[in-house]
């Protein structure tokens, strides 16, 4: 899973 | 990814994919806000300032892309297409929409998650789509009448952040350490931004009725 640093949603 | 965010994303594709489908069909942007179409240009453009930078998926990469160029697009087309602009109601997009530009980037400043520009720019856009509709809300209500396409172009737009709603509680239940109060809370706000409007879709939807805004 991606760490808080990269937003992940649109 | 979960089934919420999915759907949230595809109906918020489906929302542009009508706006474009009414512009490129009827060459007429009667009855949609120029200016809210600019903020969502500006939303689009300040969130993914990672586009280049952080890749996360190929199906992440190709959304961003889709969303800057379909939202630059509608921008350029009811400013410089010859027909479509000709149709434009600027005497009633009369909404001061700067002032929405203005208060999000102050609230940015102040409420972030991490003091750096590409953070402060995606809390700005996130305050800003938030508030986005006022001005298409605004016309609408001026206008009176709604067409079926600017109408169904609004629910799916309203729909889709509703999704969004969803995800958040679906993460916030499956991931330990998953919080986004900046999106919940400005993501809830924008919904119910949109609740007078669901409620009029619906009373017009159930009673097969052309949908009508009170002034």
């Amino acid at each position: 899973r991606y760490d808080y640093d990269g937003h992940d949603e649109l | 990814m979960n089934i919420f965010r999915l759907a949230g994303d595809m109906t918020h594709l489906l929302s542009i994919l009508v706006l474009l489908l009414k512009i490129y069909a009827t060459k007429s942007c009667s009855g949609i806000s120029r200016k809210t179409q600019e903020l969502y240009a500006i939303v689009f453009v300040a969130r993914y300032l990672d586009l280049f930078t952080d890749f996360i998926s190929v199906y992440n990469t190709f959304m961003k892309v889709v969303f800057i160029a379909s939202s630059l697009a509608i921008v350029w087309c009811m400013r410089f297409h010859p027909m479509v602009r000709r149709s434009y109601d600027r005497e009633l997009d009369t909404f001061r929409h700067y002032f929405l530009v203005g208060a999000s980037f102050a609230l940015a400043l102040i409420l972030h998650e991490k003091f750096t520009v590409q953070e402060i720019f995606w809390a700005f856009s996130i305050y800003l789509e938030a508030v986005a509709i006022l001005p298409q809300l605004v016309l609408l209500q001026r206008s009176g009448n709604v067409d079926n396409l600017t109408g169904q172009y609004i629910f799916f737009l309203g729909a889709y952040r509703a999704f969004y709603i969803l995800n958040w509680i679906y993460r916030y239940l499956t991931e330990p350490h998953f919080t986004r109060w900046i999106a919940c809370v400005s993501g809830v706000v924008q919904t119910a931004l949109y609740a007078d409007f669901f409620y009029y879709y619906f009373i017009s939807w159930k009673n097969n009725s052309k949908l009508k805004l009170p002034a």
